[in-house]
């Protein structure tokens, strides 16, 4: 499996190498590829070695087929259907991004347990009540949801993905879930991130 | 220094211990915390004491004190006004969102260059023309933004917020902003997130 670090480098190589075939080149180098992103050349060659394109001398790796290894690698060419559960404030700016369609997600629709807001769609997608979660779940073989509900409602909102059979959640919520072994949880804790980048500017200014 | 990861978990001690103040209860042993969030006792304890909390043995750490210590680690104490560039679907989310000001960022104003979006309230919080950003940063001197422009706007803006002062930047763009060393800069990819969340379900089902 492609470490963590390598993955979450990929779509930046993956967007600059777009850029490279609009400017209709048809070779990129690893130099190339350090010096637009801030990185270390080697690095930049490590990770792409491990999507599977091989470069080749002088010349460097073929825009068309590194573009092809990335999206593999991510998954960009299979359609993942997701759920949103809480199509709130953050849910409905999720709901309404066409980035996600982009790299293979497809947002199906959003649950919500707020009368006023079932029935209504948001970017074509429609916001569904939310004691239908578990049966569709269930039928539509959902494997990701998104958790955008309030901190407190956030456990019992898992506890009815995990019994329906998700696999994996993308947390927004403040709250640590409990989870199965079996069921991924990648946290998105805002808050902290910008608490650790506000302590780090302070920790720069005492240097 | 505070080493990143330690200041990641702070905000999920902080969240538990407030909920055994809100219990009424004096103390917080590193084995209730460790196993509420999952974690191992050692590192809790390790965590705790790089906030400079001390814990006494058998009875644990005192939540009140604990508390403050880590308010004052991440900078709760200290209200930082920051700027928002970009009002649209996910930068009006942020303003709509109160935990920002609960860790001590008042979010003052957001920032854009749609005609139709300057003039409008969004929770309070007003939007202004995108042409004031570099005099009020200069004049407020604001350290920290928020950059949720679209893609092709971001290194622009960023470059007009350098220019002004700005000494951090919280990037939801997926573009990879080149700024002066001095500058720090938080990206927070969204779509990466969710690739390497899929990545890994994967991974996991292969085994
Ligand atoms: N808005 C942000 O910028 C932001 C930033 C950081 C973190 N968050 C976190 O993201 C989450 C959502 O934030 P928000 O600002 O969108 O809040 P919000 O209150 O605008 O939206 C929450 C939505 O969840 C729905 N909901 C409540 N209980 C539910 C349940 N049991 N099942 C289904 N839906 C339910 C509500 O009706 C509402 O529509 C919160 O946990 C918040 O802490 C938000
Ligand atoms: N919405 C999401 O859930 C989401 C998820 C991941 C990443 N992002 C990223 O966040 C950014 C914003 O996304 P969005 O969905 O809110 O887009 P959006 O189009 O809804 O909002 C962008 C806003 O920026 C404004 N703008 C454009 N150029 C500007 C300039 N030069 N100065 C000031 N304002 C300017 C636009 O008028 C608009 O209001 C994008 O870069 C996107 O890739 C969004």
């Amino acid at each position: 499996a492609i470490p963590e670090p390598t993955l979450k480098r990929l779509p930046y190589y993956y967007k600059f190498i777009q850029g490279q075939r609009e400017a209709r080149r048809d070779f990129v180098s690893c130099t190339t590829l350090a010096e637009a992103l801030g990185l270390n050349p080697i690095q930049v060659r490590k990770d792409l070695q491990a999507t599977g394109a091989v470069g080749r001398p002088k010349v460097g790796y073929h825009v068309e087929t590194t573009l092809d290894a990335i999206e593999e690698c991510l998954g960009y060419h299979n359609t993942q259907d997701i759920f949103l559960v809480g199509a709130g404030h953050l849910g409905q700016a999720l709901l309404a991004y066409p980035g996600f369609a982009e790299i293979g997600f497809n947002l199906v629709a959003a649950f919500d347990a707020d009368p006023a807001k079932v029935g209504r769609e948001v970017a074509g997608k429609p916001i569904l009540e939310a004691s239908r979660l578990s049966d569709l779940v269930r039928r539509m073989h959902i494997q990701i949801a998104i958790l955008a509900v309030p901190a407190a409602a956030a456990q019992m909102v898992t506890d009815t993905l995990v019994r329906a059979g998700i696999r994996a959640i993308w947390n927004f919520t403040p709250t640590r879930l409990a989870v199965p072994r079996e069921v991924l949880v990648q946290d998105e804790n805002l808050l902290a991130s910008l608490s650790v980048l506000s302590k780090q500017l302070e920790n720069s200014r005492v240097k």
